[in-house]
């Protein structure tokens, strides 16, 4: 629950779900973007993301697969939001969303990615980056 | 008792939260 008091350290914060009039808020329900770090949100489906359990704080790594080839296009990332699909500014037209933090260079490589292939969520939360980024290892 | 903050309206996922969006109710 948040305080008389608490809620200056909010202001500004980025709201991670959506919450109707009336409902008690939770520190857990914000979180912050730094000025340097950029958000996007990653249009997949359930079964591509963890079967839709990933939440705000999880760490992820996005696969990218075509033509009997996977590379991974970015490890680690953060999850910042997750669109339930049920609408709201996240979700769009009832589209599963996974909002994660970025820097603008793996903004375009995962841009490009979602323009050909299947893209697949991995949570990696507390995981080694991997240490194979391609498969088959020779592609 | 305490004051606890509640959406004082409808917030959706990605907003930025503003001082007016928030009322505190005592519990």
């Amino acid at each position: 629950m948040v305080r008389t008091g608490e809620l200056d350290g909010l202001i500004g914060m980025v709201v991670t779900r959506s919450i109707s009039s009336g409902t008690l808020l939770s520190e857990r329900d914000f979180v912050m973007l730094s000025s340097t770090v950029r958000a996007m949100s990653i249009p997949v489906d359930p079964e591509h993301a963890v079967g839709g359990a990933l939440r705000p704080g999880d760490r992820v790594d996005v696969l990218q697969s075509a033509d009997g080839i996977a590379r991974y296009v970015l490890v680690g990332a953060e999850v910042l939001m997750v669109g339930d699909g049920t609408g709201g500014a996240l979700g769009g037209a009832g589209r599963y969303a996974v909002t994660v933090a970025l820097d603008a260079e793996s903004a375009l490589e995962v841009a490009a990615a979602l323009s050909e292939g299947t893209l697949d969520l991995v949570r990696s939360t507390g995981s080694a980056p991997p240490s194979v980024l391609v498969y088959p290892p020779d592609a | 008792t305490v004051s606890v903050a509640v959406a004082a309206e409808d917030i959706s996922a990605g907003a930025r939260l503003e001082a007016d969006m928030v009322r505190f109710t005592p519990v």
